[in-house]
């Protein structure tokens, strides 16, 4: 930016002496990567998933490849993976609980919500399990059902489940539950695989700035 | 867009990588390895202002060259050397609370510079 009238501050002299300036090259750099995450700090990990789990889940992923970024990108997109951790199950039903930090959904609108799991079964069976969406009562604590799908897989494999917008929301408010009924008398936890690199996990992609956007209409 | 030679004194692109080991946020930025920040730097004459990538073309230039030779007090002038293309760099990393986030943010990497 010129500075009224004088030269312009980025100009009149030779190209910076790198070796100088690196140091303060740096430390803009880590400034403005850390503003634009909207963060204060690096972040201190406090619950680190396995590598494995990581390695597989961004395989899953469908998407343009690192390094070729949207063409067009106007706001900031974010996608959230969070992976599965089992609450109350038993032989008749799996609870998976999902958290999304609200710092970085919070004031932001979930547009969609991918349940991604892996399911290993028999050749030539089939696999029926109703998905069910709990959701925080607005009375009280209490997991509510909000919505539930039918779910039918054919073949072992990874598979996805579009969760509707009560799924969104509840992304969008830092906690969603699934509760994994099984129609037949297949055991749950021999169908679905939840070790290592074959967590279940949620993709949730965030846009900052949808909700406001959608006022202004 | 121009890069910088050794001994570059007119407007263009200094590379600058950094290196997110080097720098220890390796451990909370999953990909990519580094960032090419890129930057500006140098002269931004009279002649080149308002000249994205700074040779438009040649009568472009010799226009602007005239207007700045019958210009007074023309030293200096308030023309910037500035990022004329940039594109976004893609991020995958743990939040505060170990979320796992992808995002692309906009204008971060300096592709071409010219005279604003």
């Amino acid at each position: 930016t010129p500075r009224g009238g004088d030269q312009c501050p980025a100009c009149g002299g030779p190209a910076l002496d790198l070796e100088n300036q690196r140091e303060l090259l740096l430390e803009l750099a880590k400034r403005s990567i850390l503003n634009k995450l909207h963060l204060s700090q690096r972040p201190l990990l406090s619950r680190p998933v396995s590598r494995a789990a990581l390695k597989t889940a961004l395989r899953r992923l469908r998407g343009p490849p690192w390094g070729t970024p949207l063409e067009d990108v106007k706001g900031q997109d974010y996608e959230i993976i969070s992976f599965a951790e089992t609450g109350l199950s038993d032989i008749n039903r799996t609870r998976l609980d999902f958290h999304f930090s609200d710092r970085t959904v919070g004031g932001a609108e979930v547009q969609q919500a991918r349940l991604m799991f892996f399911v290993q079964l028999p050749p030539n069976t089939t696999w029926t399990t109703t998905v069910r969406v709990l959701v925080l009562s607005l009375r009280d604590t209490n997991l509510t059902l909000a919505t539930q799908h039918l779910l039918e897989v054919g073949a072992s494999g990874w598979h996805q489940l579009l969760l509707g917008p009560e799924a969104q929301a509840a992304c969008s408010q830092g906690h969603l539950s699934l509760e994994l009924i099984p129609e037949g008398r297949e055991a749950q936890s021999s169908v679905i695989l939840a070790a290592a690199a074959h967590k279940p996990f949620v993709a949730a992609r965030v846009r900052v700035g949808a909700r406001h956007r959608v006022r202004r209409q | 867009g121009v890069d910088c030679q050794a001994g570059s004194k007119m407007c263009c692109r200094q590379e600058f990588f950094v290196d997110f080991r080097e720098i220890g946020w390796h451990d909370w930025i999953i990909q990519p390895e580094g960032y090419a920040m890129n930057f500006c730097t140098g002269q931004c004459p009279l002649h080149v202002a308002g000249m994205p990538g700074i040779a438009a073309s040649f009568h472009t230039a010799v226009l602007n060259l005239l207007k700045a030779n019958t210009a007074t007090g023309t030293a200096g002038g308030g023309s910037c050397c500035v990022p004329t293309v940039q594109r976004p760099l893609s991020l995958l990393y743990y939040d505060r609370d170990s979320n796992i986030v992808k995002t692309d943010i906009p204008d971060m990497v300096v592709e071409a510079c010219g005279c604003s």
